[in-house]
């Protein structure tokens, strides 16, 4: 049951993993658990899709969380945000707008045998845990590993470094599946959200050029106007921009790649702190930081509905 | 529970490079020892007047903080002890 569940906690991937099978079971009419593949470990890649059932496919959200293992408040946020729909849906006009019109694709951990990594073994471990042939060390950064001007710039060719490309595009299992996911899917997502930490920053593309996109101008608002709905409720301040001029180029970026698959509304969250706490972000300010990101996710998620 | 490797000493410095010389010097300085950048994400990200967050560990402390000394570079310490803010993130009060 998910009725003792804590979400001002971080919880382990089991856990999580038995959280998301009970959240389907128990809301059959607004949540769905599907598998879109297997980690290089051998675990199921959970997704939840949140939304009214209608019959028909609807324009949907993507949401992921946990790309970097160590970023454990990203994962938590996924887990709020689930946990908001299924109990505002009905008393909320707006997220009962958005669940009965659309869908919202969450993928609560995407590196999840990093995530386990760090539970178990390395608390700072951030990449996944693939084996690298040639050298000892382990993983690829997932998001230098999507086909978004892969390895040009801000990554590495070197198998020992944090920022590791990988051997080629999509190398890593888990990045392919949320690739071929997001491709099968394509004319329905409309929005594509990636949830990291720490620097309170809401970036979109590009980040692996210096190039303006080409919705650049309405992706700044749609950024502003979401950072200061979040800046309302603690005042907590984010910086919104293009990623490669706001904080430097990386390349091989989810958020970059789905933008240049047709995904206008491609969205970087880099939530608390400004690196008092870093990735180490205590459990006191899970509750704030949520409350505070669902603003702003809430905003973009309507305005998606409005211009869709 | 919580992860099996220990971090007892290890630091997190904020350094703030204002200059290309001091962004050689960090550049310098992740070839020789190990570094865990925090923020931004790797080396070749550095670049002047960007607050650099970087984990070091705890045999590598004095040389860090000599060689920031020697070069002028304006920086803090971010976390004292690495261990112990791990321990402390579990600070839910109900726990």
């Amino acid at each position: 049951s998910t009725a003792g569940y804590s979400y001002e906690k971080y919880n382990s991937w089991e856990k999580i993993s038995e959280w998301a099978e009970s959240m389907a079971t128990e809301n059959p009419t607004l949540v769905t658990k599907t598998q879109i593949g297997q980690t290089f470990e051998g675990r199921h890649m959970v997704l939840l899709k949140l939304g009214k059932n209608t019959g028909f496919a609807k324009p949907a959200i993507f949401m992921d969380c946990g790309i970097h293992a160590r970023e454990w408040i990203s994962p938590a946020f996924c887990q709020w945000f689930v946990k908001e729909a299924v109990t505002s849906y009905g008393s909320d006009p707006a997220m009962t707008s958005l669940l009965n019109n659309m869908d919202v694709f969450v993928l609560p951990v995407f590196n999840i045998d990093g995530y386990v990594y760090t539970w178990t073994r390395d608390r700072m471990w951030r990449k996944t845990r693939s084996k690298n042939s040639g050298t000892t060390c382990v993983g690829t950064d997932p998001n230098r590993n999507f086909d978004a001007g892969w390895c040009t710039v801000g990554a590495s060719k070197q198998p020992c470094s944090e920022t590791y490309c990988g051997s080629r595009v999509e190398s890593e299992i888990e990045v392919k599946a949320v690739a071929d996911f997001i491709r099968k899917n394509r004319s329905i997502i409309k929005a594509y959200l990636t949830i990291h930490s720490y620097s309170q920053l809401l970036l979109f593309p590009y980040s692996y050029t210096t190039d303006l996109a080409a919705h650049h101008s309405e992706l700044l608002d749609i950024a502003r106007s979401a950072s200061n709905a979040l800046y309302s409720l603690y005042g907590t301040r984010y910086t919104s921009g293009p990623g490669a001029v706001t904080i430097y180029p990386a390349a091989g970026g989810s958020d970059d790649w789905a933008y240049d698959l047709g995904i206008k509304y491609s969205f970087t969250f880099e939530l608390r702190d400004e690196g008092r706490f870093g990735f180490l972000l205590p459990e006191s300010q899970i509750k704030p930081t949520c409350e505070e990101t669902m603003l702003a996710v809430k905003y973009i998620a309507t305005y998606v509905q409005e211009h869709n | 529970g919580p992860s099996t490797s220990r971090f007892d000493g290890v630091k997190v410095f904020r350094l703030k490079p204002d200059n290309e010389y001091h962004v050689n010097e960090i550049k310098n300085l992740a070839e020789k020892i190990k570094l865990n950048f925090w923020n931004p994400e790797g080396a070749d990200q550095v670049t002047s007047h960007l607050n650099v967050d970087v984990q070091v560990n705890d045999e590598d402390v004095l040389l860090v903080k000599d060689l920031l000394q020697r070069s002028g570079m304006e920086y803090e310490v971010l976390i004292e002890d690495l261990q112990k803010a791990i321990e402390r993130q579990f600070d839910n009060k109900h726990r």
